[in-house]
C-alpha cells in the first residue's frame, strides 16, 4: 500500500527540499521504496542529487494531463529511490492550469499508476499556496509541514492549517496533518526554545520529537549533489533524519 | 524625486522581508522619507512593525485597478517610514489577475500618486516570479536581490536575472539591477565564504561591500513588532544595516 506526503510550507526557506530530499533517502536506505516528485519550479529537490533535467514530463502532465512515461523516473545514486525531476517550465504551469477544468486533480492522476512500484511518494513544493501545491495536496494522503523555529515561520503555520481545513471541505475530504517536524533548531536560542515551546504546547501529537538541528554540513551536501547520509552520515544532520525517519514509520505505520 | 526598488528573490526565506523592514527604517531615520509596500500575501513585512491589516485597498489596487486612498498608508513607530500593509486576500490576487488586460502595470498606476510624498518607495516581493513580484518589477526603478551564502540560493541567482532580462526587453526597458546583498553571512563556515567569494567575483561591482551577519537578534526583533535598529541598536545586525543604508545612499545617490 502506497502512501502520498506532500512537504508543504508557503513560507519560504523552512527546510521543505532538505526535509523532502533527506527522510526519503533515508526510508529508501530502511529498505522502503521510495519516489520523490519534485514540483517546485526552483528545482532544489532535482539538484540535491546533482541532476539537471530538461525532461518536460511533469509539466505536461499537468499541463496537458499527459501519463508520465516510465522512463521519466530518474535513478538516484540511493537504490530505492527514484526521482521525478522538475524543470523551469514548471513556472508557467501555474497560468495555464489556471482555465483547466479539474485543475486540481492533475498530479493525482499522473501519480496513480506509479503508487504500484512505490511504499511511499513524496512531492517537494514551492513555497506559496498556489494551483501546484493544491495539486499536491489533492494527490496527497497527509502532509508534512516543516517549520522554522522562527517568529514569521510559527506566524505562516495557523495560516496553513486554515488552508489544508478548506482543502479537506472542499476537495479532498481524506487529507491529514501527518505531522509537524522543527528545523534549523538551535537550543542555544530563546527564540528557537520558546517558539518550539509554543508549536508543542499547541499540537502535542502533530509535532515530531525530533527536531532537525542547524548544521552546516546540510546546507553544504546539495552542492556535493548527494543526500547528508551519502555526504556526512556521521553529522547531526544525518543523525536527526535517521531519527526522523524512523519516527516517521512508527507515525505512518501506526495507520 | 523618487525611486522605487523591488527587494526579490524566487528562493524563499532568503531575508527579503529582513532586508526591506529594517534598510527602510535605516534610512527613514536617516532623515530620507520612506514609503513600504507588502505584496507579499504572508504579510511578514506587515507583522513586522506589528501591525495586523484587514483594510482590502492594496489587494482593490491591483486586482480592480482601484487607487489606494491616502488614509491606507499607515504609520509605524519610525519617524519618515509609512507603510501600505499587505492582507491575506492578495493570495487570490494571482489568479484573479490572470484574464486582466495589463495585468502587470497595476501596482505601477497604484503608486503613482505617492511618489511625491517620499524619497524612497521599497516593495518587499513573496518568494516567486508570479504576477505579483512583476508588478512590482514594473513598478520599480531598479531591484535589490538579497541573497543567502547558501548553495541553493546561488542556484536561484542566474535564473532570476534572466527573469530580470525578460521583463528588460519586454514590459519595462528602464530596469536595473540596483545591488545584491549577502545576508545570514556567517564568516566562519566555509560554504558562506566560498559562496560569498563565488557571487562578488562573478558581479564584482553589484555585491554590497557589507555582508549581513546571521545574528539571532535580526529574528527576535519581528516577534517584539519592530525594526533592528529599535529593537538592539548595538547588534551585529543593527550595526549591518545601518552599514548598508549609508551605502545604499552612495550607490543609488550616484545615478
Ligand atoms: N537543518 C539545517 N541546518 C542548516 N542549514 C539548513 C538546514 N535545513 C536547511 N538548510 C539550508 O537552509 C536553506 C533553506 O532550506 P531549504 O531550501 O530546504 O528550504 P525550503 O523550504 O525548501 O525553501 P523554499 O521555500 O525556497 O523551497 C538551504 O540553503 C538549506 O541548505
Ligand atoms: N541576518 C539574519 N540573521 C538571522 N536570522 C535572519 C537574518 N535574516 C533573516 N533572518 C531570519 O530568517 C528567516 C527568513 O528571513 P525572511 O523571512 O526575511 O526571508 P524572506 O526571503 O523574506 O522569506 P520569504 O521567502 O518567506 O518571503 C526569518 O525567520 C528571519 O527572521
Ligand atoms: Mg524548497
Ligand atoms: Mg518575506
Amino acid at each position: 500500500e502506497c502512501r502520498v506526503i506532500s512537504v508543504v510550507n508557503q513560507k519560504g526557506g523552512v527546510g521543505k527540499t532538505t526535509t523532502t530530499v533527506n527522510l526519503a533517502a533515508c526510508l529508501a536506505v530502511a529498505d522502503e521504496p521510495t519516489l520523490l516528485v519534485d514540483i517546485d519550479p526552483q528545482s532544489n529537490a532535482t539538484s540535491a542529487f546533482g541532476i539537471q533535467s530538461d525532461d518536460p514530463s511533469l509539466y505536461r502532465s499537468l499541463v496537458l494531463g499527459e501519463p508520465i512515461p516510465e522512463e521519466s523516473i530518474q535513478s538516484v545514486e540511493i537504490n530505492n529511490l527514484k526521482l521525478i525531476p522538475s524543470t523551469v517550465d514548471l513556472a508557467g504551469a501555474e497560468l495555464e492550469l489556471a482555465d483547466v477544468s479539474d485543475r486540481t486533480g492533475r498530479l493525482k492522476a499522473a501519480l496513480e499508476p506509479f503508487k504500484k512500484y512505490f511504499r511511499y511518494i513524496f512531492v517537494d513544493c514551492p513555497p506559496s499556496l498556489s494551483l501546484l501545491t493544491l495539486n499536491a495536496l489533492r494527490a496527497s494522503d497527509e502532509i508534512l509541514i516543516p517549520i522554522q523555529a522562527e517568529y514569521y515561520a510559527l506566524e505562516g503555520l495557523a495560516r496553513l492549517l486554515r488552508t489544508v481545513e478548506r482543502v479537506r471541505s472542499s476537495i479532498h475530504p481524506g487529507l491529514r496533518v501527518g505531522g509537524i517536524v522543527l528545523t534549523m533548531y538551535d537550543s542555544r536560542t530563546n527564540l528557537s526554545r520558546q517558539v518550539g515551546e509554543d508549536i508543542r504546547s499547541h499540537m502535542p501529537d502533530l509535532v515530531y520529537r525530533v527536531a532537525i538541528p542547524r548544521s552546516v554540513r546540510l546546507a553544504e551536501a546539495p552542492s556535493h549533489g548527494r543526500p547528508i547520509i551519502a555526504y556526512d552520515i556521521s553529522s547531526s544532520g544525518a543523525q536527526a533524519y535517521l531519527a526522523m525517519a524512523s519516527e516517521f514509520l512508527t507515525r505512518t505505520g501506526k495507520r
